[in-house]
């Protein structure tokens, strides 16, 4: 099983628009794909929802109870037959958790944990093959407990001038995660998302991008296309909404490139 | 002296760019304006740095030391001649301010009593008609510390699904606030950003706002505008950037409809 944290502290770069389209995408490849919703907004459990506007279920069982009330995590998974994969809720309480956990020992460790005490079974609890962590806009405990859970880490970045300064950043902030609480973490790659190819700036930042983070850059571009902003209000994943869209295509080049990479190794 | 919080817990929906752009509309209009960059990320700070990626100036006095080493405003005030006004610039300390205040007895009136304690003296300490706060994508310490301190809040809103889904939180907290914090606290507006008249999406979500939030509308709509993603890198405000722009004109606009608003009062 390999897990994948999808993190940028900028705001609204694609982090949530990914994790709900890339885990669809490698469903429709065959593998088996857990989401974990770990922001406060819910927004991937909005997206994937069936229904616009209901939360995948709402309830007790989300990652706030996985992460502070020691849930096991087959108490909090949810079967999207729709979408072909499994996912585990967001809720409004992980907007207080920095506060919930202040006192916990190892804090960003509780994650990681809670993944290793899953022993699945093929009935009741099912294999996965990939995790994906959607995180909130920041580098606090939630996305710390997402690098420190993770084997890679994907990087969605809007090609626009604040996505590049963030970035030194977040590579600081992996740099002390990988010393201390997962040597084993790997930067999957940078995804630039929401390419508008006829601007100018997009260019400039791909150049940037291009210089600073050349071996990190993924192949794979997310266009900028109307119907990856729709897709959320039907409660539906690109590739069930609009299969034949530019989304669609560019998440399922981005599935097959990142399979092509972490099975070939 | 009147204060502005802005804040909308969606990350990317145009907080940073209004706080920039709306503060130097204002100060074009002869006010005297000062910026608090409350963002770990200091976007604020770098889009008006004059010098594309230098942070206003970066060094010791930010917006975490009045918070957490209880230093005077006077000393993290900067002036910034080419926009015609003062600013106190963001860190990335800032990121662990949750931890740095979880023992402070009453911390989300920390702010509020930081600025009750500026006495202007039309000198060394400049008076003051605007301040506007800048906050993160979340409903965290530093957001909820703006709008303790605050008389109007002011929520820029991307004419996109998850945006709308994110009112009601946020709504539910200003209540709390309103109810605990701060009873002066006023709703000022619900801002549009990046409408783009061309999608059908826009439309659907302002129609949706219109129905569940229509006092709240502001007449100000900002439009998709690619001079307003370009003029952070430059350093500079859109005004001073493109003048001409759409972008500059519509944040004239809003400029003018709220000192109609506040000031008419
Ligand atoms: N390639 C794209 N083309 C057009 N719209 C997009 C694209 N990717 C994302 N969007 C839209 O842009 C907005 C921001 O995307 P999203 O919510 O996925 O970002 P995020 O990084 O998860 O935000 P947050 O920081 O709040 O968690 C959403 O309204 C989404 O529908
Ligand atoms: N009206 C607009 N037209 C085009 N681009 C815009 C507009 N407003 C903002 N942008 C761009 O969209 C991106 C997001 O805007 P901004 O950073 O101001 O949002 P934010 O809410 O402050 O984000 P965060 O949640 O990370 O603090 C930036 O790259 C900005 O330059
Ligand atoms: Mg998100
Ligand atoms: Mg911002």
């Amino acid at each position: 099983m390999k897990s994948i944290a999808i993190i940028n502290q900028k705001g609204g770069v694609g982090k949530t628009t990914t994790a709900a389209n890339l885990g669809t995408a490698l469903a429709l490849e065959g593998r088996r794909v857990l989401l974990l919703d770990l922001d406060s907004q819910s927004n991937l459990s909005m997206h994937l929802s069936g229904e616009a506007g209901d939360a995948l279920i709402p309830g007790e069982r989300s990652s706030f109870e996985l992460l502070v009330d020691k849930m096991p995590l087959e108490e909090g998974i949810q079967r999207l037959e729709s979408e072909g994969l499994w996912a585990v809720p967001g809720s409004q309480d992980l907007a207080g958790i920095e506060m919930a956990m202040a006192q916990t020992i190892g804090r960003e460790l509780t994650l990681r944990d809670a993944l290793h005490a899953y022993e699945p079974d093929g009935e009741v609890r099912p294999g996965f093959d990939y995790i994906l962590f959607d995180c909130p806009p920041s580098l606090g405990v939630l996305s710390l407990n997402a690098l420190a859970a993770a084997d890679y880490l994907l990087i969605p970045l809007q090609t626009e001038f604040f996505s590049l300064q963030g970035m030194a950043q977040l590579m600081e902030v992996v740099q002390v995660v990988q010393k201390r609480l997962n040597p084993e973490l790997e930067v999957l790659g940078v995804l630039p998302c929401m390419v508008d190819s006829r601007t100018r700036l997009a260019g400039e930042v791909i150049t940037e991008l291009e210089r600073h983070f050349e071996t990190l850059l993924l192949r794979a571009r997310i266009r900028k296309n109307v119907k990856l902003a729709e897709a959320p209000s039907f409660g539906q994943s690109i590739h069930l909404y609009a299969p034949e869209s530019n989304g669609a295509a560019d998440y399922r080049f981005l599935g097959k490139e990142i399979l092509a990479r972490l099975e070939a190794e």
